[in-house]
């Protein structure tokens, strides 16, 4: 894209198309240009490779968490809980299974929640990645209530010590009011089981996803207040461009990315390795 | 959605007399505006706005009462008319069992529209037979074999240890010894990026030539729309592609991408989560949708 040119306005044109097709959007994508226009004027950048450079720290920038580490950070007294939340098919059960392990490593006692009880063979999925992992699982009969196994696993690890207690929810769409009212019953029985908020509600996206990912973030958020997003599935050709217009709009923290299919593929999420790969 | 926005972008144009070039640009760039927020690719926008300019430019905008809405029409007709496909029906075969192979993404949809298709041609009377082939994602055995169940048809599996494309053949075989019309292949979710999977999904489609070989793509797919059906359309004979999640709120620019960069029609609208949630395709609907 750039070795060794000199700044003119195809370039800027060039850095536009790179981000809309990262999935930044368009609106977004000509804000930050033109922002990184005022900010090369100002510096007096002629050097292609010195814009890029630039523009790259811009996107980190806005990326970057206000909080040190992206993380998510266990509450006072265990058991802490965490909530996975997201449209059908984003990756939910599989990030558990690899959050269980990240945390099984960190030597941390795991406690898992099928609280989807919809999805044929959902329960049977986690499961397996509980074994997995090591990690406790607590499940019922398909069919039965999300909120009866939420508040089941957090007394279960109450009782056994368990450090996190992660839930898995059936994919709804955010349109689906009655399915977003269920959502919002299962969080209400995790407060009442630990007398506080979830430590964690976190949102996971398909890094596949275009514009409606501003529209996921803002349904769930009004729905279960979100604490951190994660983008499953950047191992594909898909750049995941969607995170800045969420970050942007809500402030919502990107914690996680999820780099493949295996127990292993998950990693924080660094806003510069981010905006590289963003620009490659 | 877009007749707002025209309407007073033409609203300031127009108090100045008659329409000039650089105001149908105007206009122009609200049109792509609005196709790159429904998640149309970036290429097939400029190619798209090209070809309309003409029309934009002609006599039935300058001459409207309403050039904005003039505009709309334009832009309607002609999503209509790339969206819009010569072939919506199902490939049968002459001697039966017809074989029908899903493919695509990573959660786009495929073992529930196995099920959808399944419980479609059930109903029809006819005997289709799904088949798991997913050797790798944990349950998804079970996960077909519970659609099955569900939707009342047979099931065949060979356990997760065989390569797909030996199940296949085997399924075919039991179809054609079990007097069944229509075998269905659900395959493993895969990224186009990956040749390993991707010879997996040839020799598949190698081992049991279907009749009809459908790309599952969810239709809150953004940008990587145009990599995804490149590269699977460019792998397997692709016939048609079936559209998921269209029961939520993305414009589904998705479907213009695909059908301008591989021309493949689309066959099929997946609308909800249960096996009844199975539309054909309606043009006019997703076109009215990406203009938003
Ligand atoms: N390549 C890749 N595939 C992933 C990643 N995360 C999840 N997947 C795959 O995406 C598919 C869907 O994953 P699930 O974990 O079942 O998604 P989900 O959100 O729980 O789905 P529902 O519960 O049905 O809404 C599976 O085939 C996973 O293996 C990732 O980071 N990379
Ligand atoms: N709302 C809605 N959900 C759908 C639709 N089609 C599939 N789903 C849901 O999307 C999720 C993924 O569906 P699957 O059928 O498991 O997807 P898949 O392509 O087989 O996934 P992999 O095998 O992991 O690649 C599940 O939660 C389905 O219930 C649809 O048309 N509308
Ligand atoms: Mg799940
Ligand atoms: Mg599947």
């Amino acid at each position: 894209l750039t070795g060794g040119r000199q700044v003119d306005e195809g370039l800027f044109d060039e850095l536009e198309e790179l981000l809309i097709e990262a999935d930044v959007g368009p609106g977004l994508a000509a804000e930050l240009v033109a922002e990184l226009r005022r900010e090369a004027e100002s510096q007096h950048i002629t050097d292609a490779d010195a814009l890029r450079d630039l523009m790259r720290s811009q996107v980190a920038t806005l990326l970057r968490a206000e909080t040190g580490t992206p993380e998510i950070v266990p509450g006072p007294t265990p058991p802490s809980v965490l909530l996975v939340v997201g449209v059908n098919g984003t990756g939910k059960t599989t990030t558990i299974g690899k959050l269980a392990h990240l945390l099984r490593k960190q030597g941390r006692r795991v406690l898992l929640a099928a609280a989807d009880t919809f999805r044929a063979a959902a329960i049977d999925q986690l499961q397996i990645w509980a074994e997995r992992a090591r990690a406790d699982i607590v499940r019922h009969q398909e069919g039965s209530d999300p909120g009866a196994v939420a508040f089941d696993a957090i007394e279960a690890a109450k009782a056994r010590g368990a450090d996190w207690v992660i839930i898995d929810t059936a994919g709804r769409l955010h349109t689906k009011s009655g399915l977003m009212r269920e959502l919002e019953k299962v969080q209400r029985v995790c407060r009442r089981a630990t007398g506080r908020d979830p430590e964690e509600v976190l949102l996971v996206l398909d890094a596949t996803t275009g514009q409606n990912a501003l529209r996921q973030a803002e349904v769930f958020g009004e729905a279960v207040g979100l604490t951190g997003v994660v983008v499953a599935k950047l191992d594909g050709t898909a750049k995941g461009g969607i995170v800045l217009g969420i970050k942007k709009r809500f402030g919502i923290p990107i914690r996680y990315v999820g780099t493949g299919e295996g127990i292993d593929d998950l990693a924080p999420f660094s806003p510069e390795e981010f905006a590289h790969a963003l620009f490659e | 959605g877009l007749s707002e926005k025209l309407s007073a972008t033409f609203k300031k144009l127009r108090s100045r007399g008659r329409l000039t070039e650089a105001d149908i640009s105007a206009a122009l760039r609200e049109v792509r505006m609005a196709l790159l927020e429904a998640d149309v690719s970036f290429q097939v926008v400029k190619d798209f706005t090209n070809a309309i300019k003409e029309q934009a430019l002609g006599e039935e905008v300058a001459k409207a009462l309403s050039p904005g809405q003039q505009v709309v029409k334009i832009v309607h007709t002609e999503l209509v008319r790339l969206l819009g496909s010569d072939a919506t029906g199902l490939a049968t075969a002459e001697t039966p069992p017809t074989i029908i192979l899903l493919a695509g993404l990573q959660g786009s949809g495929k073992t529930t529209m196995a099920g959808k298709l399944a419980r479609m041609m059930a109903k029809r009377g006819g005997t289709p037979l799904l088949v798991a082939t997913d050797t790798r994602r944990p349950a998804a055995i079970r996960q077909l074999e519970v659609v099955a169940e569900q939707v009342g048809v047979p099931f065949f599996q060979m356990g997760d240890q065989l390569e797909p494309a030996r199940i296949a053949a085997a399924a075919v075989s039991h179809a054609r010894s079990h007097n069944l019309d229509t075998v269905i292949i659900d395959t493993a979710g895969r990224l186009h990026t990956d040749a390993e999977m991707m010879d997996e999904i040839r020799a598949v489609h190698q081992a049991v030539s279907p009749h009809e070989t459908l790309l599952v793509l969810d239709s809150l797919t953004g940008q990587d729309a145009v990599n995804v059906a490149t590269e699977f359309c460019g792998t397997v004979d692709v016939d048609g592609v079936v559209l998921t999640k269209l029961d939520g709120d993305a414009r589904g620019g998705a479907a213009l991408s695909l059908r301008a960069v591989t021309g493949k029609p689309i066959k099929f609208a997946g609308v909800g989560e249960k096996f009844d949630a199975l539309e054909t395709f309606h043009p006019e609907r997703i076109a009215s949708r990406i203009l938003g």
